[in-house]
């Protein structure tokens, strides 16, 4: 089973 | 002062339709390049970015840089008094507690005023780097939005591989498979039509279908969607509007086994 990502791993916040 | 006229309503009412189940409370953030929004849905899977450019709207004029807090039920609630035709002019004082909406059908003569009241909104934003996706996809946005429904009824989550040949997305589910295939089109005479895909290397992830039904939302703002995907970097769905303004999404993927 494969897990749900989020935004921040790859976005940094500004 | 902020000043914004749209010659159709039409076209911030298809947006904030499109946005407003994923995302609630949000900043439009006016300067004198135009009016950028980016929100993030409450789960920090999904963001929005909005970007209406000033020349989508005539005139435009923006004194002082001002972030309009809005919750976007709200204003769905009053831009449902906007016909989709009428003239709709945006307006707010350089430290506005309100926002002011001019809707004018030149028909009938008819002038609608109102104000929805703006909230405080601390609102994260994320840095979205320049990136050069590994596959960049251009589909009707009705094929694309088929796609995602029917795929949907059997399963939570869709597989998208594309390489050379072709985009192909896939779901496994409690019932059974499904899988789609597109293979690059021209279409000279309906060029709305065309799949075009540009590859620099093959590309596999795996995505929420609940997400993508959603961006899909947007279908009737533009005719075409763009689709960017590189391995493990989110995913990227973007709705050209008039005037190069956008709405763009980005998904982050499902990692894993």
């Amino acid at each position: 089973t494969s897990q749900q990502a989020r935004l921040e791993g790859f976005f940094k916040p500004i | 002062m902020l000043e914004a006229r749209l010659e159709q309503a039409d076209l911030l009412k298809k947006v904030v339709d499109a946005i407003k189940d994923l995302v609630q409370d949000c900043n439009f953030d006016c300067n004198d390049s135009g009016v950028a929004l980016q929100a993030m849905d409450n789960s920090h899977v999904a963001l929005v970015s909005m970007m209406l450019k000033a020349e989508s709207f005539s005139p435009y004029r923006c004194d002082r840089n001002v972030a309009l807090g809005v919750n976007l039920t709200s204003l769905t609630k009053v831009l449902r008094a906007a016909q989709n035709e009428d003239i709709l002019t945006l307006k707010a004082e350089d430290a506005p507690d309100v926002l002011n909406l001019v809707f004018e059908n030149t028909d009938s003569d008819r002038l609608s005023e109102y104000d929805l009241k703006l909230m405080d909104i601390d609102q994260e934003h994320l840095g979205i780097p320049d990136t050069e996706y590994a596959a960049t996809i251009s589909l009707p946005s009705v094929e694309f939005r088929r796609i995602c429904v029917d795929l949907m009824a059997l399963s939570e989550s869709v597989s998208i591989e594309t390489s050379k040949d072709g985009i192909k997305f896939s779901c496994a589910g409690d019932i059974g498979n499904g899988a789609v295939t597109l293979r690059p089109n021209t279409n000279v005479e309906k060029p709305d039509q065309n799949v075009e895909i540009e590859l620099t290397e093959p590309v596999a992830l795996t995505f929420s279908l609940k997400y993508l039904v959603n961006f899909c939302k947007a279908a009737g703002l533009s005719k075409t969607v763009k689709l960017c995907l590189s391995n493990e970097v989110p995913l990227l769905v973007e709705y050209a509007l008039a005037g190069s303004s956008y709405l763009r999404f980005y998904l982050a993927p499902k990692i894993g086994d």
